[in-house]
């Protein structure tokens, strides 16, 4: 049974723990997290992902590296991420323990729990500049899990035009607060439409403005990351450490 | 307390009956129940819409009716629709019965059963050519009550290119079995984009192709909707029925 300083040594290592949230799926989370990854390794840092979206991990299959589920092999320092192959980020997803045609959906409540912990306090992630956890979506169970052992240094919450709302960013507000960290970032995701042929950028109004939302509640960051196709088929096709456009290049933390 | 016979009068005044599913929110189902309402009525038919997203009702919102509220009366006929400002489409909404601070997130699974029997047996649609159903997102419990009691003569699937999968149509497919009715339209919506400057179309191609699951599954209609900020303008201001371009144009049924 892992225990809680097993966890606090691990997190000791590493020097920035960011949390990625969202209000609901299907709004890029998972994207924004291995671009906010992939961000930082190109900057020089030593980066992992901890996949928490144990119903629906897609991490690996970001980074083309669902097959290297053989090399996460147990050594004496514990579990071994897996290293995506060009920028060597240490991946960590429930994906690579499964057998191939079992689902996640099968996990349910305190299993889903027990193995949060088990990947927190087993995992040999080193020694880390920045560790994103990727939660799963909504503001439920997961996030407060993980938030239960590791002091988080900061969240990012990720929405779409028409899910923006105050509603949505209270809770992760809350929630934050509830965890004594801070909302460092606010994306809002396919926020507008650059046309490929003209160049015209189309943007796309629907729901509060992101700005207004993160002055009013004092969130320092808005990311704005258009609706961008190419971006999808990379995404789709396990190449994101191969996409070069950087939407995180503005980003200060 | 309404019984199935009740219902069975009230439905055989409908020539045709139609339910509108999604595999998961967030993808335009009501906006595209909205749509095909407003061509039926177009074309001249009486049309009506029975809005049984109670935890999520949008349709008086998309009409611009929200506040027609105190027109929704007790006749001697039974609960009078509300009838849209422009083409007179039957709108039944638990929204127009729903004190203003209310939420109808306080509903939970028997009551809301209730009430959908409710407004099925005791809702005064009147003769009409189509009954609208936007059901709730997702394939649960909500179209499973109002299929117990109407023999709908067709269900529209609505989904987005992400989420276009085999399991979802398969799913929705066996829910049209169970109650032996068809699907006779697949809605790709979101589909691809039309740049507003210079008219270049771009396809948003992730997921299945769509034209290619219907065959497979002998859905004989798909229909293509592209991300159109300016449906979506219309859609936000409650003036669905204004919005001058009809994508179930060529829809034949
Ligand atoms: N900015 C974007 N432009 C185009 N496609 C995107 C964008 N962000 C995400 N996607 C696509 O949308 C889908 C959902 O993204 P994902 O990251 O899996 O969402 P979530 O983790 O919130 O469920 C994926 O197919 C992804 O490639
Ligand atoms: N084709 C489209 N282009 C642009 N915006 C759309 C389109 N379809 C739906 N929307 C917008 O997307 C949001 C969700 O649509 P909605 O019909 O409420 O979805 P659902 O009923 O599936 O939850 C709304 O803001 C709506 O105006
Ligand atoms: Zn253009």
């Amino acid at each position: 049974i892992i225990t809680g300083k097993e966890i606090a040594e691990r997190m000791k290592k590493v020097k920035k723990k960011i949390g990625v949230l969202s209000g609901k799926g299907g709004v890029g989370k998972s994207t924004v997290s291995a671009l906010l990854a992939v961000h930082y390794a190109r900057e020089g840092y030593q980066v992992g992902i901890y996949d928490v979206d144990f119903l629906g991990p897609s991490i690996p299959r970001l980074f083309g590296i669902e097959r290297k589920k053989y090399e996460m092999i147990l050594s004496r320092d514990g579990l071994e991420p897996v290293y995506s192959d060009r920028l060597g980020i240490r991946v960590v997803s429930i994906q690579f323990l499964l057998p191939k045609s079992e689902t996640p959906v099968m996990w349910r409540g305190v299993a889903v729990n027990q193995a949060i912990r088990t990947f927190l306090g087993g995992c040999s992630f080193g020694e880390l500049d920045y560790l994103i956890f990727d939660f799963p979506p909504g503001t439920g169970e997961a996030p407060l899990t993980v938030m239960d052992f590791v002091e988080l240094d900061g969240i990012v919450m990720v929405t779409i035009p028409h899910d923006l709302s105050y509603m949505v960013v209270e809770k992760a507000l809350k929630m934050a607060e509830k965890f004594d960290t801070e909302i460092i970032g606010l994306v809002e995701n396919m926020s507008y439409f650059i046309c490929p042929k003209c160049g015209e950028k189309h943007n796309i109004f629907l729901g509060e403005d992101s700005e207004i939302l993160a002055a009013k509640y004092g969130i320092e960051r808005v990311i704005k990351i258009p609706i961008d196709l190419k971006l999808a088929k990379f995404a789709d096709r396990g190449r994101i450490e191969d996409y070069g456009i950087d939407y995180f290049e503005d980003f200060d933390y």
